[in-house]
């Protein structure tokens, strides 16, 4: 792990009275191949190493800390504030029941956006609200039964007009159907697309315009290597993103596009997707996830 | 690449960064890079942008050689059809892509059949039924949660009743780390053996180029477990370069075979080292 390797670089450096650009060069060495290898991306890893630098030359080695251990702690410490949210510029995923809430979610092909929908209506269902699932995908062979399969087995009302009818009327249709039948919350469901098609992401653009959402969502998949900030910057900057749901957590992806994504949107990762079944959604935690981009 | 000159520190920071974010290994970008200096050593003139592109080809060609482009049903020798399962994890592009094989077998003349393998997801089935439908194959499939290896074992059977040529198999996505799945597709692979002895005749991994390096982890404990044959990349219509497919290549005997490059059936492009070569290099 990276712990060990501290360890074994800094046994040569006993003795020593505090954390130096040269005695810690090493241990920066190894932090760019750890976040390298965990996916995060390669600008944000020069940046996260020259932050760390800055930090730790300089500090004075602790009486009786080992150098390594503390070089250690400033490394977690600085990974976990780089993803931690901003309590001033984030917005809160909440939902309030009874008021009308419209949670739209996005990202690339097979990301887990449907699984993600079924989720997170569960979710919110124990919050009080009486979540909708809207079938935007019209593209996917059988999405919208998809949807329905999987609003089915949690007992979720489904709302689709087929895929002939265009997604901009199926949610204006959607938001006139929870209001007659006392549904408080709209979860869109949107095709996989890419970031460059320039049409599809126009279709995103009039679906938001035509519902101002109240949340966006960009489902991400937890083992995208270095293209996460390229499809999550242009989400971003051309939709509108507040918040991430990282998926697949579950298998042994490092998932540093958790750092790469929050860096580069500035938007807060608020859920993780750890299995393929309803429950199996946690809130984010940036220790833990920190933990394990450091390996 | 804005490089020009020598293959000084310079021009190797920015290989190393084009490399890098292209999802190579550091690993294989070392290695990468050596071979390089290795080519470009003694040369003494100035190298055009061209000539760097030649030399990363050149240092590249040989992790490339292991490609084996394209898709190739070949008759069984027992009369039987060609069966081919095809794998990998969750929502990387397998049904897809084996709607776009079908579309290639089925335009070639040849009796197709598809065989809805996963029986766990919403819908799969379904979703496979449309292609199957679309590309005009035959089509098989079992109750929701049915045994995944006991409805192969009843396909292959009814595959060789009606003749026919090629069978896919698609199952469902699975990660690697969760042992019990993995022993599902291995008994997959062991009931349609009993079913078809020679067969599955390929078993193709699919992986999606967004995937970093955990694609490497998918590929020791995919080709583990059952026999692959060979590897599919899927969705290099994005941004992503699929770069770790060097260090897989590099690592392990599995050739390279298609690559999808859309949502639609005709999106399959056999496997063509110089178009991804240039394409990393950037
Ligand atoms: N293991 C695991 N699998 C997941 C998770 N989230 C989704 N999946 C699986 O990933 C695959 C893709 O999920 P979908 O929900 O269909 O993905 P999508 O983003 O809606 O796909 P498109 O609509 O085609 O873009 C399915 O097999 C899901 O069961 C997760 O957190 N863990
Ligand atoms: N852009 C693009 N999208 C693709 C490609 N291949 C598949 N997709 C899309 O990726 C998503 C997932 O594809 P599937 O074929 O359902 O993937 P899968 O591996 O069968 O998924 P599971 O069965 O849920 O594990 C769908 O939206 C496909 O249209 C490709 O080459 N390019
Ligand atoms: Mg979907
Ligand atoms: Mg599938």
């Amino acid at each position: 792990t990276l712990g060990d390797k501290f360890e074994g670089i800094f046994r040569k450096l006993r003795g020593q009275k505090s954390l130096s650009e040269d005695n810690i060069k090493e241990a920066m060495r190894e932090v760019r191949m750890a976040l390298l290898e965990a996916d995060v991306n390669y600008l944000i890893v020069k940046e996260f190493v020259s932050r760390v630098r800055e930090t730790a030359v300089g500090q004075e080695i602790v009486k009786g800390v080992d150098p390594a251990q503390q070089l250690f702690y400033i490394v977690h410490k600085e990974l976990v504030r780089m993803m931690e949210g901003e309590a001033e510029t984030d917005k809160p995923f909440a939902v309030q029941p009874a008021k009308e809430n419209n949670i739209m979610l996005l990202g690339l092909q097979g990301a887990g956006k449907t699984t993600f929908c079924g989720k997170l209506a569960r979710w919110i269902e124990k919050e009080g609200c009486k979540p909708l699932l809207v079938a935007c995908d019209v593209y996917r062979p059988a999405a919208i039964e998809q949807l329905k399969q999987v609003g089915g087995g949690l007992g979720i009302p489904v709302f689709e007009m087929g895929t002939e009818t265009p997604p901009l009327k199926i949610v204006q249709e959607a938001r006139k159907w929870a209001r007659e039948n006392h549904r408080d919350t709209l979860l869109i469901d949107t095709a996989g697309r890419l970031h460059i098609d320039e049409v599809k992401m126009e279709e995103l653009q009039g679906i938001r315009d035509t519902i101002k959402p109240d949340y966006v969502f960009l489902v991400a998949d937890a083992m995208t290597g270095q293209d996460a900030v390229n499809s999550a910057k242009s989400f971003n900057d051309e939709i509108g993103i507040d918040g991430v749901c990282l998926t697949k957590l579950d298998g042994d992806a490092r998932g540093g596009a958790a750092l790469s994504i929050k860096a580069v949107t500035g938007k807060p990762v608020v859920f993780v997707g750890v299995g393929e079944k309803p429950d199996d959604l946690e809130r984010f935690h940036p220790d833990r996830v920190a933990q394990r981009i450091l390996g | 690449l804005g490089i020009s000159g020598k293959l000084d520190e310079e021009t190797i920071e920015e290989l190393e960064a084009a490399l890098l974010q292209g999802d190579v290994s550091a690993e294989t970008t070392q290695k990468i890079i050596a071979r390089m200096k290795a080519v470009v050593k003694g040369r003494d003139k100035d190298l055009t942008p061209e000539d760097l592109l030649d030399v990363f080809k050149e240092s590249v060609r040989e992790i490339l050689a292991n490609s084996a482009p394209g898709f190739e049903p070949v008759p069984p020798p027992d009369g039987g059809p060609y069966v081919v399962m095809v794998v990998g994890v969750n929502g990387a592009g397998k049904t897809t892509t084996i709607a776009k094989m079908a579309k290639r077998c089925t335009d070639a003349g040849l009796r197709t059949m598809l065989v809805a393998g996963d029986t766990f997801r919403a819908a799969a089935v379904e979703q496979l039924e449309v292609w199957a439908t679309r590309t005009g194959a035959d089509f098989v499939r079992a109750p929701h949660g049915s045994d995944a290896a006991a409805l192969c074992y009843d396909a292959l059977a009814k595959a060789r009743q009606r003749g026919s040529q090629v069978v896919f198999i698609d199952t469902a996505g699975r990660l690697h780390t969760k042992s019990t799945l993995m022993d599902e597709l291995a008994k997959i692979e062991r009931v349609i053996a009993k079913q078809l002895p020679g067969a599955p005749h390929e078993t193709l991994l699919v992986l999606d180029a967004t995937t970093g390096q955990n694609a490497l982890q998918q590929v020791k404990t995919f080709s583990a477990c059952v026999r692959v044959t060979g590897l599919i990349l899927t969705k290099l219509d994005g941004t992503a370069k699929g770069g770790i497919l060097l260090s897989i290549l590099d690592q392990y005997r599995i050739p390279i075979t298609l690559i999808g490059v859309g949502e639609s059936a005709a999106d399959l492009r056999d496997f063509d080292p110089d178009q991804f070569a240039m394409a990393l290099f950037g």
